[in-house]
């Protein structure tokens, strides 16, 4: 299974009208100014995929992943991404060849997670994912800063990074 | 426990190994550990050669130290891989030549599994099959405009 | 001694906002004293709002960061001018537009000072009068060669 | 004054023979491949104006500046940089249209400053240069990797920052 789209409302600099856009199966490049608005895709994916720290999205706590109003606009009441996953060869275990998993968060920090519109627990979408994608300790997600960590870490830390993984 | 240390151990360092050779064509990288009786007395080193370079330990330069944290980096992937990989601006201090290699290890890698890769720099982009262009507004909203590229360039 | 402080940071402070209306145009940046009465109990904040955006504390993108340093750095140089600034490579993280910005100020510099400036990016190298290429050999000895720019270009 | 000129001999991946480069009055640019020899220079050029830690120029001690053989080849005795200044405006004090400041170190850590092939003190080349040039606290000179450490300075060092200006 792959992302197929990626559809975002209110998250951080992506305004309150919804925007919807096609990933590729392969390799997708995002470019842009500095300040543009890349990592802030980045961090939606965290954020859809059950990231537990505000922190690792740069946010000082969930509510400030809401659209903030930016010049002039009105603030978003929540925050809401979704991913549409291309189930084709069926290696998600759900009996449908799309599936879309959302999470939205509201100004108290409330979290609503959804599989195909149905609510659901944030255990379920990890248990979905764990086979195919996101061990949260996995290294498939590299941020913006974390080479540099990698490449300042001392010995004992490095070995540590495998007694992680055994 | 040790030798499922090791077994683990053993399997990242031959990634490591592997990758690092294709990300310095003639230059050669391993980890060592600093006490391999008993590895958890100690940390693990890496030690690079890069290409056309005699040993030389602690004197990389900066975007020597930068490549060979990423072949580390591909290696720990290698090790437990995942259908989606999202790597955002891995590329600040390589040169044109390491960015095209690093580019070209990703674009392997897109094969087997969806990728998702930010960054500022056109060898990177050339590479991709989709581009995700991203501008923000005068009211401060991000827009998104979304383009094919495969088959574009071939 | 507050006041002599007061009137190092009053001057500093003003070049920081004079840089970074030039590397951010319509953008605004100043220095502030968490604690104005007795500045030695608080530190120094910046206070950055790139061009084009509403006021934004904490929320700068890495390039943004980026800079945002670049321009103290240089507020600091301005406080204490030389006659030789030493550069090795400041401009990772920064987009184009933001390299050809800080690639101009530097130029304008380079007509009172001299100016050495390590790079991996053209449009750093392009605002040259002379570019010193480096390569190493096999035999692990560094090769320079020296071209003259000015004039070239124009 | 400004450096018409560098000379190095010996001195890191700059091998035993001695190299001689032209600098622009204006602005230089160095360029070339990851780990050719550029931040090297720089190295040289901190060393010369009298760098007193090795740590700085990324050395754990003088002698490890030494050009340690690379590939198969001697390894140098001494290391050697010179500086020549078009002192054609009269601003470095000494009655002379060229003023050439070397510095040579050998195995040992033993350290020879010259100006005008004259023995000095490292003094003297800072006393010489402090009206013109690096003042040692200051910020002329910007190494690798000097900017990611601005960018997480914390407000209190930032602060001391100017302290140490005053
Ligand atoms: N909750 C929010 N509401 C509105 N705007 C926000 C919010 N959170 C962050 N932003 C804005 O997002 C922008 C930063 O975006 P981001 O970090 O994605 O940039 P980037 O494209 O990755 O840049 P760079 O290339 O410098 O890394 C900032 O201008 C910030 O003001
Ligand atoms: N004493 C020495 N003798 C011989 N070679 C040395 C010595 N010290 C360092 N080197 C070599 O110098 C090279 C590093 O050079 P340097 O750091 O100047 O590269 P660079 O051009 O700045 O690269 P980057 O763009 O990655 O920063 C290394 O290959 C190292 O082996
Ligand atoms: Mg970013
Ligand atoms: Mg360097």
């Amino acid at each position: 299974a792959y992302v197929s789209r990626i559809e975002l409302r209110g998250f951080k600099s992506f305004g309150n009208l919804k925007v919807s856009f096609p990933l590729s199966r392969g390799l997708t490049a995002i470019v842009g100014p500095n300040g543009s608005g890349k990592s802030n895709v980045v961090d939606a994916l965290c954020f859809v995929l059950g990231g537990m720290s505000a922190k690792t999205m740069r946010a000082e706590r969930f509510s400030d992943l809401l659209f903030n109003g930016g010049n002039g606009q009105r603030p978003a009441p929540f925050a809401e991404v979704s991913l549409h996953f291309d189930n084709g060869d069926n290696t998600l275990p759900i009996n449908s060849t799309t599936v879309v998993i959302s999470r939205r968060v509201d100004r108290s920090g409330k979290c609503v997670y959804r599989i195909n519109k149905r609510r659901a627990s944030r255990q379920e979408i990890v248990d979905l994912l764990a086979r195919s994608m996101s061990s949260p300790g996995g290294y498939n997600f590299i941020m913006q800063g974390d080479v540099d960590r990698f490449i300042k870490m001392n010995p004992i830390d490095r070995r540590v990074i495998i007694d992680d993984l055994v | 426990k040790k030798s499922v240390f090791m077994q683990t151990f053993n399997e990242i360092s031959r990634y490591f190994s592997e990758i690092f050779s294709e990300l310095s064509p003639g230059g050669m990288g391993r980890l060592v550990l600093e006490n391999e009786e008993n590895p958890f007395d100690g940390g693990l080193e890496i030690e690079a050669k890069p290409t056309g370079k005699s040993t030389q330990v602690g004197a990389l330069s900066g975007g020597e130290k930068a490549l060979t944290a990423l072949a580390f980096i591909f290696a720990l992937q290698r090790f437990r891989p995942t259908a989606l990989y999202v790597l955002d601006e891995i590329d600040a201090h390589l040169d044109d030549r390491n960015l095209r290699r690093v580019a070209e290890l990703i674009r392997r890698s897109s094969r087997e599994s969806q990728v998702i890769l930010v960054t500022l720099h056109d060898s990177m982009m050339s590479v991709a099959d989709r581009l995700f262009g991203v501008t923000m507004d005068k009211s401060g909203v991000s827009n998104l405009f979304s383009v094919e590229l495969a088959g574009l360039a071939g």
